[in-house]
C-alpha cells in the first residue's frame, strides 16, 4: 500500500491510498485503502491516509477517527497516537498512519518494523525520509 | 506553505531494499511537491505523488501489485478532497497500473463515489477514450498533466 496527504498552498487537503493488498488475497477482498473513513479520510481541518492490516483499519475506522481527534482539539500527532492507541485497544494492530492539518502540523504512527515515509515542505525544501518515522525523526520534523 | 506527507506502507521491508524506497518516497513527495509549485491542487499532488510510487515495483500497489489467490491482479484506490469532503474510490478493479488516476476520475467526472469491478473497468476505458488520462501502454496510464515537466 502507498499514501499521500497534501496541504496546499490554499490551505486546502486532500489525500489518498493505492494497494493490491496482499499476496495471495481472496479474489474479490477489499480492505481499508479505498473505504471512506477507514484508509482514507480528508475534511477541512485535517487529512489521514493509514497503511497496514486492512480488516483491523476498517474495525476502528482509523482515518476518520484520526481527523475526528483533531476536530475534538488534539494536536495532529497526539491524533496519530490516539489512533494507534485506539488500534493497540481493539485489535490485535500492525497498521500505521501519516495526517496533516490545515495549518502544515504533522502526525505520523505505526507499530510495525519498517513504514517508509517522506515529508516535504515543513522546513523549506529539505526533505525528510525515513523507514521508522519516531523518535528523532518526529523530533526534527 | 505547503506540506506533502508520503508513505510506503507499513510492513516489514527487506533491508536490501531500503535505500531504493526511501529514494522512491522521497521522489513522489517531489512530484507532488513540483505539481503544487505549478499551481495544482491538493488532489493534483496527491494523485501525482501516488502515480509515482504506483510506477515502482517496490509496494504492493501499481506494478509491483500482488496476485490474489487465483492469480489475477485487482487493485483498489481512493482519493478524497476534504475541502469538498468528497471522495472517489476504485475497488476491485483487474490489471491496471495506476488506479490513483481512476479513482480521481470517479471523483471529478462521475456522480458516484465508489466503483468496483467490472463496472470500475469499463470506466477505465471511458477514462481513457475521453482522453481524461493518456495511455502511454497497455493498461497503464499517463501522469497527470499538472506532473509535466517535474523531474
Amino acid at each position: 500500500t502507498v499514501g499521500c496527504v497534501v496541504v496546499d498552498s490554499d490551505w486546502r487537503i486532500a489525500a489518498g491510498s493505492s494497494t493490491s493488498g496482499w499476496p495471495g488475497k481472496l479474489p474479490g477482498r477489499v480492505g481499508d485503502s479505498p473505504v471512506v473513513g477507514a484508509g482514507v479520510y480528508a475534511n477541512e481541518l485535517a487529512a489521514a491516509s493509514c497503511t497496514g492490516k486492512g480488516e483491523q483499519i476498517l474495525r476502528i475506522v482509523m482515518g476518520r477517527m484520526a481527523v475526528l481527534y483533531v476536530e475534538e482539539g488534539f494536536k495532529v500527532q497526539e491524533a496519530a497516537d490516539k489512533a494507534m492507541q485506539l488500534l493497540r485497544e481493539k485489535t490485535s494492530g500492525e497498521a500505521g498512519l501519516i495526517m496533516a492539518d490545515n495549518s502544515g502540523n504533522l502526525g505520523i504512527g505505526f507499530d510495525t518494523p519498517h513504514m517508509p515515509v517522506a515529508v516535504l515542505g515543513h522546513r523549506g525544501d529539505s526533505i525528510y525520509s525515513s523507514m521508522t518515522p519516531h523518535g528523532r525523526f518526529l523530533e526534527e520534523l | 506553505r505547503p506540506i506533502i506527507v508520503v508513505h510506503g506502507g507499513a510492513t516489514r521491508f527487506d533491508k536490501k531494499r531500503h535505500v531504493a524506497i526511501l529514494k522512491a518516497v522521497e521522489k513522489a513527495a517531489i512530484t507532488g511537491m513540483c505539481v503544487l509549485n505549478k499551481g495544482g491542487s491538493a488532489v493534483d499532488s496527491v494523485e501525482a505523488a501516488i502515480w509515482e510510487l504506483e510506477e515502482t515495483d517496490l509496494f504492493t500497489a501499481g506494478r509491483g501489485a500482488r496476485p490474489n489467490r487465483d492469480g489475477e491482479i485487482e487493485v483498489d484506490a481512493m482519493v478524497m478532497d476534504g475541502n469538498r469532503l468528497e471522495s472517489g474510490a476504485v475497488m476491485s478493479v483487474r490489471d491496471i497500473i495506476h488506479p490513483i488516476s481512476l479513482a480521481r476520475y470517479v471523483l471529478e467526472r462521475t456522480p458516484n463515489s465508489q466503483m468496483v469491478g467490472t463496472g470500475a473497468n469499463k470506466l477505465y476505458k471511458q477514462m481513457i477514450s475521453e482522453g481524461y488520462r493518456k495511455e502511454s501502454k497497455r493498461n497503464r496510464s499517463s501522469q497527470t498533466p499538472m506532473a509535466e515537466g517535474c523531474d
